[in-house]
C-alpha cells in the first residue's frame, strides 16, 4: 500500500487493541500519543531503498507463481525466495517481538516491520508474481499513464476518499474511523469475527499464509479478471475502479482488525 | 489481534483475544 493505506490500517488497529496492548506498544515505540502505530506504519518503506535498509527490500511481498485468472494460490515453499518474503518476515519479526532477550531497539524495529507487513500482505499485488506484482504493467488512470501496482497501492483509495491528497494523515484517520464503524456496527459486523479465526501466535507462517491466499484470490477475481495481457493500456478509473474499490476497503479493514 | 496476542504473551497475561 501507499502511505494512505498503511496509516489507515494502523489507525484501525489502534481502535481495536486492548488497553494493555496500547500501553505495551506505546512503551516499545516510545510514543504516548494515539498516533503510536500510525506514526511508524510507513517506516519500512522509508528504509527499503537506503543502503542499510536494503536487506529488507524483498520482505514486502511474496511472488505467487500462479496463473491468473485461471488459477490463483500461494505456496510458501514454491513462492518464498531464499532471502525472504512477507510471510517469512512476519514470522521472523513476530518471534523477535516475543524474545525479551533482544535489545529494545531490535524489538522496536521488529514492531515497525510487523505493523507494515500485516498491511502489505493484504494488498493483492503484494502476493503476486506477474510482472513484478503489476509494476511492469502500464495502464491509464484518469488519462495518465501509471503502473498497475501503483493503482492498487494508492490511486484507487485516493479516488475513493477524494479531498486533499496532501493531507495523508487526516485522510487516513477519517477513513480508519469510517471502517472502524463498519466493523463495529456496519456492513462488516457479522463477518469481522471470522477474520481473526484460527490466529496462531506460535505459527505465524500458517496464520499469514491464510491472509496471503485470501489476498491472492483477488488477483484472479478483481485484479486480472480477463488475464494480465487484457489490462495493458486500459483506463481503470471507471468500471474497473467501481469493482476494485470495495475489495480495497475490505482488505484495509481486515488488515487493521487482524493487526490489532 | 496479532498485537494483542504479542502484548498478552509478553505481559504474561491471558492468551485469548480479549476485547476483540
Amino acid at each position: 500500500w501507499g502511505s494512505l493505506g498503511h496509516i489507515a490500517i494502523a489507525y484501525i488497529a489502534s481502535n481495536f487493541v486492548k488497553e494493555n496492548t496500547e500501553a505495551y506498544f506505546q512503551g516499545l515505540l516510545g510514543n504516548d500519543t494515539e498516533h503510536y502505530l500510525a506514526g511508524v506504519a510507513t517506516w519500512a518503506d522509508s528504509i527499503r531503498y537506503t543502503k542499510w535498509g536494503r536487506f529488507s527490500k524483498n520482505f514486502h511481498f511474496i511472488d505467487a507463481k500462479d496463473d491468473p485468472p485461471t488459477y490463483c494460490g500461494v505456496d510458501f515453499v514454491r513462492d518464498c525466495k531464499e532471502d525472504g518474503c512477507v510471510v517469512s518476515s512476519l514470522q521472523n519479526y513476530t518471534s523477535q517481538l516475543l524474545d525479551s532477550k533482544l535489545w529494545p531497539w531490535q524489538r522496536n524495529q521488529a514492531a515497525k516491520f510487523v505493523i507494515h507487513f500485516v498491511g502489505d500482505i493484504h494488498q493483492p499485488l503484494h502476493v503476486e508474481n506477474v510482472a513484478q506484482g503489476g509494476n511492469g504493467i502500464h495502464v491509464n488512470w484518469q488519462g495518465h499513464e501509471f503502473n498497475l501496482h501503483h493503482v492498487w497501492d494508492s490511486s484507487i483509495a485516493e479516488k475513493m476518499l477524494g479531498g486533499n491528497r496532501r493531507k495523508t494523515y487526516d485522510n487516513a484517520f477519517r477513513w480508519a474511523s469510517d471502517l472502524t464503524d463498519e466493523i463495529k456496527s456496519g456492513k462488516y459486523l457479522t463477518e469481522s469475527a471470522s477474520w481473526i479465526d484460527g490466529l496462531l501466535l506460535d505459527d505465524p507462517i500458517a496464520t499469514s499464509m491464510v491472509w496471503a491466499n485470501e489476498s491472492n484470490a483477488y488477483v484472479c477475481s478483481h485484479v486480472f479478471p480477463e488475464g494480465p495481457t487484457a489490462i495493458i493500456g486500459q483506463e481503470l478509473a471507471g468500471e474497473y475502479f467501481e469493482k476494485a474499490a470495495p475489495v480495497i476497503e475490505l482488505q484495509v479493514a481486515k488488515a487493521g482488525y487482524r493487526l490489532a | 489481534a496479532w498485537l494483542n496476542l504479542i502484548a498478552d504473551r509478553m505481559s504474561g497475561g491471558e492468551k485469548d483475544l480479549g476485547e476483540l
